[in-house]
């Protein structure tokens, strides 16, 4: 086998200004982790290279372009597993990091364990290089407009399932 | 929610999962995507696999360790993802998607939702779709 690459850009009712931007994304971060192991390059790192890259398109909710918690806030997660030995890295409720894979990858190869989170999290990240970018960074206006229209309905993610998908607008989850 | 499933070269799998959450979600709720057997799994005696969707559902079935175990069984990839996925709509009424790479570079992709931008590159050919039936 020479190398096989497959990619999401997440499940949802993705309204349709999304729809191209969310096409070429995918189209792009396939390609970009088939050059990685078209280059010999490692099953992990060509997962790394095709999230970071979706990471950074704001068309996505992760990285730059995620969704925004009750507070306003970025909180993210990401994973990195490896199959030749079941080795797994992870980052939960992550702050202010342009690609939480790459500190999940991270977690994997440089600790004896699977998940940091919080404030664990981004002291490891910025122990280890990752710069910390200001929260606006990965905040767009899609998502701000998506939150006030989501606090006219609901205070939990639970309610959210339970409303006539008439009254809320075409939201994302994980 | 992001993801990916990788089959090198060496015959080695891996996934990745990434994710900003939902909108409006309680300050410290954590989802599916960082938890192995949630939100991606790798083994490769079997595949790879990342998934997106309600969360809390995933979680609850252990969406990709599900869709791995049923991979094992030789089942179809594309088949053993939506046999997955429809188990856990009916047990927890959650939806979601998934991608997967079987250790031999068999590709699947399924989802419940009404879409999931989708692509995969093979054999110098990339393939690509978000609708269902694409």
């Amino acid at each position: 086998v020479g190398g096989v690459v497959v990619v999401h850009g997440g499940a949802w009712d993705i309204p349709q200004h999304l729809w191209k931007a969310s096409m070429e994304g995918v189209k792009a971060a396939a390609r970009c982790g088939y050059q990685v192991v078209g280059g010999g390059g490692s099953a992990v790192e060509a997962v790394e290279a095709a999230v970071m890259m979706l990471e950074d398109n704001p068309a996505f909710d992760a990285g730059t372009g995620s969704v925004l918690t009750l507070e306003e806030e970025v909180e993210m997660d990401a994973l990195v597993m490896s199959g030749a030995g079941l080795q797994a890295g992870a980052v939960a409720a992550i702050k202010n990091v342009k690609n939480p894979v790459k500190v999940a990858r991270l977690v994997m190869e440089k600790t004896p364990h699977v998940m940091l989170a919080g404030e664990g999290a981004n002291h490891f990240a910025a122990s280890h290089g990752i710069t910390q970018v200001p929260p606006d960074t990965l905040v767009t206006p899609y998502a701000k407009q998506e939150l006030e229209i989501m606090k006219k309905y609901s205070t939990s993610v639970d309610t959210l399932f339970n409303v006539s998908p008439q009254k809320l607008p075409q939201s994302g989850h994980d | 929610t992001v993801g990916c499933a990788v089959l090198d070269t060496f015959c080695h799998t891996a996934c990745a999962t990434s994710t900003g959450g939902i909108t409006a979600k309680m300050p410290g709720r954590v989802g599916d995507t960082p938890v192995p057997g949630a939100g991606g799994y790798a083994d490769d005696q079997v595949g790879a696999v990342s998934t997106t969707g309600h969360g809390e559902s995933l979680l609850k079935v252990c969406l990709a360790h599900h869709i791995v175990t049923t991979m094992a069984t030789g089942m179809p990839v594309s088949d053993s993802i939506q046999r997955s996925l429809e188990y856990m709509g009916q047990r927890v009424s959650g939806c979601g998607g998934a991608v997967a790479v079987s250790r031999c570079g068999e590709v699947g992709f399924a989802f419940t939702t009404p879409r999931m931008p989708w692509a995969y590159a093979k054999d110098n050919q990339l393939h690509y779709g978000m609708h269902p039936r694409e």
